[in-house]
């Protein structure tokens, strides 16, 4: 464990803690996108299957993350879907969540290291996390504008897959270890947020909303 | 068979 993904982790649990307490103050799922919450949970529960197969006792904090990943994940499509359904904006969730699990499902079985179905749900997985946040960019960019603190929960997505990478140059220098499909999806992932974390920082930490030219 | 690579990061 290094510095980098130590932050990172925290940051992807702030994002969710974040995301968590906006729905669950203001009662409402207003400007964030329910099909990316799904592709997220999707992400989680196809990356840690192995959860699911050979459950083994909650002896690290690595298995205690992965389950509070799926849960909160799941939790907050619950919240989106069901209990505070009546808010979610789906005339603006529109982008086809099927043209990003289609690709990412095929370049699975095409591109991965090893053709064995954990390893291909694993690979399925990290490349579905690298667009997952389309739609909601997506919606952001139809409704014209965005809460501040979805903006907080977008830096905090963002920066988590970015501190990543700098994980990543750290142990390929330090213990030479690489991981190249998740390090190409994961460079794929930070810089769909590169003009987001643009208008965050000249707008955000000004105190002024995101407001994109509609 | 050769090792599934162990991904070991979340």
């Amino acid at each position: 464990m290094n510095i980098f993904r130590l932050f990172g982790d925290l940051s992807h649990l702030a994002a969710i803690a974040i995301l968590l307490l906006k729905i669950w103050k203001t009662r409402s799922c207003a400007g964030v996108s329910g099909k990316t919450q799904l592709l997220f949970a999707v992400c989680f529960i196809t990356r840690y299957i192995d959860l699911f197969l050979h459950f083994v006792s909650l002896y690290n904090t690595e298995k205690v993350m992965k389950l509070i990943y799926i849960s909160a994940s799941v939790f907050t499509c619950y919240l989106i879907f069901f209990k505070f359904k009546a808010t979610y904006d789906g005339n603006h969730d529109s982008m086809r969540a099927e043209f990003l699990i289609v690709p990412a499902a095929g370049l699975a079985c095409l591109i991965n290291t090893k053709f064995d179905a954990i390893e291909i749900l694993w690979t399925f997985s990290i490349y579905l996390e690298a667009v997952a946040i389309l739609p909601q960019l997506f919606l952001i960019s139809k409704t014209g504008e965005a809460e501040t603190i979805t903006s907080h929960y977008l830096f905090a997505q963002g920066s988590y897959r970015a501190l990543y990478i700098l994980n990543w140059i750290y142990r390929y220098h330090y213990e030479s270890h690489v991981d190249t499909i998740a390090i190409v999806a994961g460079v794929v992932q930070t810089i769909l947020y590169c003009d987001f974390f643009y208008l965050y920082i000249t707008k955000v930490v000004k105190g002024q909303k995101i407001v994109l030219p509609a | 068979p050769e090792p599934i690579p162990d991904h070991d990061e979340l």
